[in-house]
């Protein structure tokens, strides 16, 4: 499989919705 | 301006590595948020004393990446129950990789409280912590977890469907639930399977169901266990699903004085949304549909197929993305391009495009975006672009697989 790893994940807002199967990305977070 | 903007990341050298500080706020914003640290940097209380070099930092990473991978390739629906007693040997059965997450959050357990850090991992379903009577613990820097000291704490009977839930469970002689929960370096959490009261934040949740690890080995460093945010029935999210409706979003910090946070229950503004997709086979794992990669704004010639066909896995516990060799040849030829003015470093376990930028007080490097199934593109910090080391190896931040299919 390809992995998406947590380096590349820096700094964005993830948001996992299981509920409603879609995950959302957001940048500039953690300010 | 905007469009050269658009194609490269214009960064201080001083800014790719460590901190020396740390300005992290004592108290989370919202009831069912808490802050986030990397484990290895100045915001971790282990920082000093946990440190392993990049080397076996990335070492530990393809451990995890073949664990994942035997998973994938010997994918079943259910293991065997281990059954027997608690301290009997288990075989280790899946290889020799380990799962470690590098991120840690606080959480409570118990009533009275009390506070523990545990890495977080969307890739694990089970939460563990370290446990009293400990007959063989690693080294930990809070005191163990003891359930006679909670007023709150309760076994779960071997016969339960919670008990059965388990990808490997027991039963004691007193009928109590045991758990096993097995990576692959021979590292393991074996103990009872419990609950009590979860302090998350501010919010208290009862009743929470997770591991009390008496036997746990396995480079988990001093953390006092894990958080698992997987997607299985054991999972946090899964047993608190009518209290946040199944939803988490955390941001990862850099590993500069930066934190983060993880939060239950709702949602983020200014977010774009793809489809998830799931694997009947990987329950725990959270997959996306990878579609492209830009460099410097130009998405690379590639195949869709190369990313559909063996299926992508948003992961918060591997480190260093891992993409087919051909997807990978063509990123890292299109990033090489664009850095021919900086003097080529020796390659760094599976970093092998790195770069001696001593000599530069700032560097450019292009701007690289994943993009995902209806065209949500994520463009990357400057931080999952590059991991430095020091300044005289400063490396793209991506690694291949063994082949396309993997």
């Amino acid at each position: 499989v390809v992995i998406i790893g947590n380096v590349q994940q820096r700094r964005f807002n993830i948001v996992y919705d299981v509920g409603n199967l879609r995950i959302g990305f957001g940048a500039n977070g953690c300010s | 301006a905007r469009e050269l903007a658009e194609e490269h990341h214009v960064i201080d050298v001083k800014s790719l590595l460590p901190s020396s500080f740390c300005s992290m706020p004592d108290k989370s914003m919202s009831s069912s948020r808490l802050n986030v640290v990397h484990r290895h940097g100045q915001c971790s209380s282990r920082a000093r004393q946990d440190k392993p070099s990049h080397v076996e930092l990335l070492r530990q990473d393809q451990a995890r990446v073949d664990y994942i991978h035997f998973q994938a390739a010997n994918a079943t629906t259910r293991l065997n129950p281990f059954g027997g007693s608690l301290f009997a040997g288990v075989p280790v059965s899946l290889g020799k990789a380990l799962r470690t997450s590098n991120y840690i959050i606080i959480i409570g357990f118990g009533t009275p409280t009390k506070s523990f850090s545990v890495a977080f991992d969307t890739g694990t379903d089970i939460t563990w912590t370290q446990c009293v009577p400990c007959s063989n613990c690693y080294t930990q820097k809070d005191p163990f977890y003891d359930p006679t000291q909670s007023s709150t704490f309760t076994d779960i009977s071997c016969n339960s469907e919670y008990c059965i839930d388990l990808k490997k469970f027991g039963c004691s002689s007193t009928s109590t639930c045991l758990y096993h929960q097995e990576y692959d370096d021979n590292s393991y959490s074996n103990g009872s399977f419990i609950q009590d009261t979860l302090t998350f934040s501010s919010d208290t949740i009862h009743n929470f169901r997770f591991g009390c690890g008496h036997n746990n080995s396995g480079l988990f460093g001093q953390t006092d266990g894990l958080l698992g945010l997987g997607r299985g029935d054991v999972s946090i999210i899964s047993q608190t699903s009518q209290l946040y409706g199944k939803i988490f979003s955390y941001c990862l910090p850099s590993e500069t004085n930066t934190i983060g946070y993880l939060e239950l229950g709702s949602s983020v503004p200014d977010v774009k949304y793809t489809p998830m997709l799931t694997n009947p086979s990987l329950p725990t794992f959270y997959f996306l549909k990878l579609i492209a990669i830009s460099v410097a704004g130009a998405r690379l010639a590639l195949s869709p197929t190369i990313f559909s066909g063996p299926g992508t896995m948003l992961d918060s516990g591997t480190v260093i993305s891992r993409l087919p060799p051909t997807a990978y040849s063509a990123l890292r030829d299109a990033f090489k391009q664009y850095m021919t003015k900086y003097p080529m470093a020796p390659p760094l376990s599976i970093l092998d495009t790195c770069y001696n930028i001593t000599n530069y007080e700032t560097v450019y490097v292009p701007s690289i975006a994943l993009i995902f199934d209806d065209e949500v593109t994520a463009t990357l910090d400057f931080s999952g672009i590059v991991y430095t080391s020091r300044k005289s190896r400063m490396c793209l931040a991506f690694a291949k697989n063994d082949d396309d299919s993997e």
